[in-house]
């Protein structure tokens, strides 16, 4: 999962 | 970016529209909580502060802005431009249990514990309860008219098209978000209920739609 990386979803 | 996501993106912005044109077309906010949509302006600020550290796509941005924008509109309609039609008394969902739970719960499980993070889990858990003052209105008052029952259908669409994106996403390029899902899920059964109630008697009945 990312994480803390940019969340591209809204 | 998959035809899912797309449309769950759409139909949580025809939602808000819906909800914006409803009281800006009739110059009141009846039936409509104010509590749900401070909660929702609450979910985008905090999520949405990704805005100033990280750019994603155009898409993303102008999404992102449009969203905040029609948030604090609609709440600016309710508790100033049409606050005489603002019905406090049937609002009484007492939002202090939402959010010290949520506030709790986003600083013991999240993906890292930085401001950004925290906050951004904060909105995430926040948006899957941020509708119950909404419906705990309907329940009390014990009807919602036809363009607020067309208003959830839209929210309920939005979170159950996201559920189908995780899957598609999942499958095609195995991305899973926890946190996301496990909320994702919790918020979409909040609107079940919802959902037979509006096929059963919004599509069928007149124009209102009671509850039993």
């Amino acid at each position: 999962v990312s994480e803390s990386s940019p969340k591209d979803e809204l | 970016m998959n035809i899912f996501r797309l449309s769950g993106d759409v139909c949580h912005l025809i939602a808000i529209i819906i909800l914006f044109l409803k009281i800006w077309r009739s110059k009141s906010c009846a039936g409509i909580s104010g509590k749900s949509q401070v909660l929702f302006a609450l979910v985008f600020t905090t999520r949405y502060l990704d805005l100033f550290t990280s750019y994603i796509s155009a898409y993303n941005t102008v999404m992102k802005v449009v969203y905040l924008l029609l948030a604090y509109s609609t709440v600016g309609l309710i508790f100033f431009r049409f606050r005489n039609s603002y019905d406090s008394e049937s609002d009484s969902f007492r939002v202090e249990f939402l959010l010290v739970p949520v506030a709790g719960l986003s600083f013991l499980e999240n993906y890292a514990f930085t401001p950004l993070e925290i906050l951004w889990t904060f909105s995430i858990y926040l948006e899957s309860v941020a509708i119950l003052p909404q419906l705990f209105m309907i329940t009390k008052t014990g009807e919602a008219e036809s363009i607020t029952a067309h208003y959830l259908l839209f929210l309920g669409l939005y979170r159950a098209l996201y559920l189908a994106n995780w899957l598609w996403r999942f499958h095609t390029e195995g991305f899973y978000d926890q946190i996301a899902v496990v909320s994702g899920v919790v918020q979409t059964i909040f609107y079940c209920d919802f959902f037979y109630l509006y096929f059963t008697r919004v599509l069928r009945g007149s124009g209102k739609m009671s509850l039993p």
